[in-house]
């Protein structure tokens, strides 16, 4: 399952900064302005859920709870 | 720099034909049908150079001799 994150959700959610952070890095990396949606590698998950602060179900449910994850694990 | 493909060229060399079923493998798993180009990871260009039959260097000289290689290393 693909790890897609709402870019419009995630700026109205200030707790997630460390998360708009990585996710800012990976926009600039690719050039990729679309705003709306970004798909992350499988491979980052583990890198999200620390920066939300805990392990990966923890920082799935966060993510979930915050409305940030469109798709996911 | 990124590794870009030009599709346009590799479907008309035939001997190319193990790289074009590795580029239809990626094109699948992500569903992306442009068919004009494909860039690819940096960390694929090991792959690719070893079913072009040789090292980095020669595989890379390979793929620009047949117009493949839009942008490279
Ligand atoms: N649709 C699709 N295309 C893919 C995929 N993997 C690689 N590509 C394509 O191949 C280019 C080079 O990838 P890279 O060398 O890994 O170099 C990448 C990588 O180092 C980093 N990056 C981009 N997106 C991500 C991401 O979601 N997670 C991580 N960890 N790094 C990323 O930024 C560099 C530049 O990214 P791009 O400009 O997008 O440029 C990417 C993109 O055009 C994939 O799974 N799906
Ligand atoms: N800008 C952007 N859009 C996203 C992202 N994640 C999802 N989408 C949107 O959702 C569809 C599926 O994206 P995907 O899984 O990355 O699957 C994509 C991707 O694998 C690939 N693709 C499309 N455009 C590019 C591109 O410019 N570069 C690379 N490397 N791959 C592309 O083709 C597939 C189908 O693309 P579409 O039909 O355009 O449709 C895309 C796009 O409308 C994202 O991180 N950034
Ligand atoms: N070796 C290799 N494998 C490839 C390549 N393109 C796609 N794949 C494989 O196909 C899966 C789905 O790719 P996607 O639909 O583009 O869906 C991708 C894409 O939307 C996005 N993505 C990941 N890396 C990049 C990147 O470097 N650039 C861009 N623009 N998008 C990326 O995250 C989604 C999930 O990525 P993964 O979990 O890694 O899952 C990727 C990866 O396992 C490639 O160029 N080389
Ligand atoms: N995961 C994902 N990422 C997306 C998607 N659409 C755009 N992107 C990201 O946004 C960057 C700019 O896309 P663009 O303006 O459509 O402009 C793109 C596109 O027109 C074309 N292009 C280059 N490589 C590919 C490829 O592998 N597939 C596709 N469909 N287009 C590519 O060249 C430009 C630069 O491509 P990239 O270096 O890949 O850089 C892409 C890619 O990192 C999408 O649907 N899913």
């Amino acid at each position: 399952k693909k790890l897609v994150l709402s870019l419009d959700a995630l700026r109205t959610i200030d707790p997630a900064e460390p998360v708009q952070r990585f996710v800012q890095s990976i926009v600039e990396a690719r050039g990729d302005f679309n705003g709306r949606v970004l798909s992350l590698r499988h491979d980052d998950l583990k890198a999200l859920c620390t920066l939300v602060g805990g392990d990966i179900p923890t920082g799935v449910a966060q993510l979930r709870s915050w409305g940030v994850l469109i798709d996911g694990p």
